[in-house]
């Protein structure tokens, strides 16, 4: 039996995703210690700091960003609203350049060249003074890896590809949807470790808070509690999980709620082409399939954090068993759907849609 | 005749209205 499991492509490949992981959980760079400072107080606190203030406020921040492997890395900072200087271990760092230094939505991104001459060691200490320019104040900032971490990142992709691909083949799938999943897979990736969870995204501080909250709380809190708290509670509490692992791996918190989307868009991608498999075949198979591996929404939604992508997940979940009801006319599908379309209500209201279909599926499967 | 498959399943989607409702 052991011989077996060792031999199992599926197996080795999640042997190989899992050493990958390891090595980045360990290279990983960490922005650690990071401390408020407003007018005279000090206050120890972690990113993404956003706090009310003044209009016109100055205040400071500083973080050391931990770089155990001495790998190159960009640094992204999304002041809000200006950043007004910097200092990287004592030394100042000119910011007149920088066009984004009062962007709130994307900020600027310093390169490896601009801090490599400043840091010495693994641990850099990095000092901002910022100004708010109105309602709240604070700042994000992200890492990110260039060389070594993107090729594990990329190894990872490919692996995961090929480990679903290679379930599908079991299931007798033709060779183009099995290329479907192996690119779909490796373009979710890309997107995932591309873009910040900010990006296309509509009041994500409001979705982090909201999981935050049940995460803290063990509990849903009342429609007047956050500002994003009116939502129905079936993504955020399922999302809560994510959350708190990726913080005890000491990763930045969204980063889990962000892979748990990417799971979700991967979930799409491969219970729509079972469904257009049963659906079409021949070219209109082919035409379906690319276009269900491209659509840009389903793109855009694996790095994401928001209620759509499991709304999404949900529904084509309802759709497929929906039609295996009407086809084999198992009750157990229909009952499957039914559960799914409720879960997808209370994920988002756009759930309606579901309940509808499932309505209309248990009709037409009965009749 | 509907199996006992299904007539959980329309139990269940009664159920959701009711949720709905409240």
């Amino acid at each position: 039996v052991l011989k077996k499991i060792l031999g199992n492509f599926e197996f080795r490949c999640i042997v190989g995703v899992l050493a990958c992981f390891a090595f980045l959980q360990y290279g990983q760079i960490r922005v650690e210690n990071v401390i408020l400072h407003q007018g005279e107080t000090a206050e120890k606190t972690s990113l993404p700091i956003s706090r009310k203030m003044m209009q016109g406020e100055i205040f400071r921040v500083s973080f050391i960003i931990s770089n155990p492997l001495n790998l190159r890395y960009d640094l992204n900072i999304i002041p809000d609203d200006c950043a007004e200087s910097l200092t990287i271990n004592g030394a100042d760092i000119p910011l007149s350049d920088y066009s984004g230094r009062c962007n709130y939505s994307k900020g600027f991104v310093l390169a490896d060249s601009v801090t490599a001459p400043h840091r010495v060691g693994p641990r850099t200490t990095y000092e901002l003074t910022l100004k708010n320019g109105g309602g709240p104040g604070g700042i994000n900032v992200f890492p990110k890896g260039t060389g070594f971490t993107d090729a594990l990142e990329i190894v990872i992709a490919i692996l995961v590809g090929l480990a679903l691909a290679s379930l599908c083949k079991r299931r007798k799938w033709h060779s183009f949807l099995l290329f479907c999943i192996v690119f779909g897979v490796f373009l979710r990736f890309a997107m995932f470790s591309a873009l910040p969870y900010t990006q296309f995204a509509n009041d994500v501080e409001g979705h982090l808070a909201y999981i935050q909250y049940i995460a803290d709380n063990l509990a849903i809190p009342a429609a007047d509690e956050c500002w994003t708290c009116y939502h129905p509670p079936v993504y955020y509490t399922v999302a809560a999980p994510s959350l708190v692992v990726s913080g005890l791996l000491g990763f930045a918190s969204s980063a889990g709620v962000q892979l748990f989307s990417l799971a979700l868009s991967i979930l799409v991608l491969i219970c729509g082409l079972t469904l257009l498999k049963k659906l079409v075949d021949g070219k209109s198979l082919i035409v379906a399939a690319a276009l269900w591996t491209v659509w840009p929404t389903l793109l855009l939604v694996a790095p994401r954090i928001g209620n759509d992508q499991m709304f999404i997940a949900l529904h084509v979940l309802c759709l497929l068993s929906g039609f295996n009801y009407i086809r084999y006319r198992k009750g157990s599908s229909l009952v499957f759907a039914v559960v799914c379309a409720a879960l997808a209500i209370w994920t988002k209201s756009t759930g309606f849609i579901s309940l509808a279909l499932v309505i209309l599926m248990a009709v037409a499967g009965y009749l | 005749a509907p199996s006992k498959t299904e007539i959980i399943s329309w139990v269940l989607l009664l159920l959701v209205f009711v949720g709905l409702a409240f």
